[in-house]
C-alpha cells in the first residue's frame, strides 16, 4: 500500500476574471478542509468516515455550492443532494431534493448505513432524516445574499439553466446590466465565458 | 458541487459528492452527485468525485468509467482520468477528482478552472484554481 491520500474539490467552472480576493478565500476553505482530512487521515480514520468528514465542512461554508450557499432553483428554492460510497463493500447512500437538512451528505450515509436502500429523494428523504434524528433548518439558512443576486441574473441573461455561478456586480468581472456583452471571446454552452462564476 | 475521495492507511478507499446542483435549474432536476457511477464512484481500486454540469457527466458515466478502465485495461490513475477528460466528456464540461489504493491522487478538467486541493502521506500538499 501507498499510504493515505486525500482530494477534494469545490467545483468547477471558474470565472478568468475571478478577483484574487475571491481566489484566496476559496483557497482558504480548500486548505482549511484539507488539513481537517489529513488530521483523521493520520490519525488512523477510515476512507469513508473521513469523506463525509470533510464534505461536511465544505457543505458548511458558504463559498462552494452546497448546503449553505447552494445555488436555487426557478422558484428561487434550494434542492441539495449528495451521495457517498464506501469502495470498501462498495455500500452507497445517495439523496436528492433535500430542503431542510444542513448536512446532506451526512444523511447521505445515514442512508447508506441505517436504511434497506440507496437511494432517497425529496419528502421521503426528508421523513427519513427526522426519522434519524439528523439536524434540521429552515430553508433560508440556505438561501444567502449572493445567490438571491445570481438567481436574478441568470433569470435575466437566459433562460437556460446555468451551470455555474453568475458572478454578481463587481465581484466576477461582470455586472447586472451587462452580463450578456462582456464577451472575452470564449464562449461555454453558447453564452460568454464571462458570465460565469465557480459554481 | 463539493466532493472528497479518500484512501485510508489500509488502502480502502471512499468518495462523498454533495451540491446544490444548477442555479436557475427546475426543481426536481436531479444532478450527477447523488448518481453512483456518474458523479461518485469507489471501489478497491479508487475513489472519484466529479463536479461540472450534471447531464455531461451523467452521460460519460465519468467517475465508473476512472474505475472502470483501471479495472480493465490495467490503466494507472492519472492514465484514466485523462482518458476520461479527453475521451469521455463533452468539451469545457466538467472535471473530478480521484484517488488510487497506492496512496496516488490524480485530478483533471475542462472547464476554465477547478477549485481543488490534495495530500498525500508523504507529503505532497497543493491547493489550486487554474490549470
Amino acid at each position: 500500500m501507498g499510504g493515505w491520500a486525500i482530494t477534494i474539490h469545490g467545483g468547477a467552472g471558474v470565472d478568468p476574471n475571478l478577483p484574487m480576493e475571491r481566489q484566496e478565500q476559496a483557497k482558504a476553505v480548500l486548505g482549511r478542509c484539507l488539513e481537517i482530512g489529513i488530521a483523521a487521515l493520520r490519525s488512523g480514520a477510515a476512507a469513508v468516515d473521513v469523506a463525509e468528514l470533510v464534505v461536511r465542512e465544505l457543505e458548511t461554508d458558504p463559498v462552494f455550492n452546497s448546503g449553505r450557499g447552494s445555488a436555487l432553483t426557478a422558484l428561487g428554492t434550494v434542492e441539495m443532494e449528495a451521495s457517498i460510497m464506501d469502495g470498501r463493500h462498495r455500500r452507497i447512500g445517495a439523496v436528492s431534493g433535500l430542503s431542510t437538512v444542513k448536512n446532506p451528505v451526512s444523511l447521505a450515509r445515514l442512508v447508506m448505513d441505517k436504511s434497506p436502500h440507496s437511494y432517497l429523494a425529496f419528502s421521503g428523504a426528508e421523513d427519513f432524516a427526522r426519522a434519524q434524528g439528523v439536524e434540521t433548518v429552515d430553508n433560508s439558512y440556505f438561501i444567502t445574499e449572493e445567490n438571491v443576486g445570481m438567481l436574478k441574473l441568470a433569470k435575466e441573461a437566459n433562460s437556460i439553466l446555468f451551470d455555474y455561478r453568475v458572478p454578481l456586480e463587481n465581484t466576477c468581472g461582470t455586472s447586472a446590466g451587462s452580463v450578456v456583452t462582456m464577451d472575452s471571446g470564449m464562449q461555454m454552452n453558447g453564452l460568454p465565458i464571462s458570465i460565469y462564476a465557480p459554481e | 458541487t463539493v466532493g472528497c475521495a479518500v484512501v485510508d492507511s489500509q488502502g480502502w478507499c471512499a468518495a462523498a459528492t454533495s451540491t446544490g446542483g444548477l442555479m436557475n435549474k427546475m426543481t426536481g432536476r436531479i444532478g450527477d452527485s447523488p448518481l453512483i457511477g456518474a458523479g461518485t464512484y469507489a471501489c478497491n481500486l479508487c475513489a472519484v468525485s466529479c463536479t461540472g454540469e450534471g447531464e455531461a457527466i451523467i452521460r460519460g458515466t465519468l467517475a465508473r468509467d476512472v474505475a472502470a478502465l483501471m479495472e480493465y485495461k490495467g490503466l494507472g490513475l492519472q492514465e484514466a482520468v485523462d482518458y476520461v477528460i479527453n475521451e469521455r466528456l463533452d468539451e469545457g464540461k466538467a472535471g473530478l477528482i480521484a484517488v488510487s489504493n497506492r496512496g496516488e491522487v490524480a485530478y483533471g478538467f475542462n472547464t476554465i478552472g477547478m477549485f481543488r486541493g490534495s495530500a498525500t502521506e508523504n507529503g505532497f500538499m497543493e491547493v489550486g484554481i487554474w490549470e
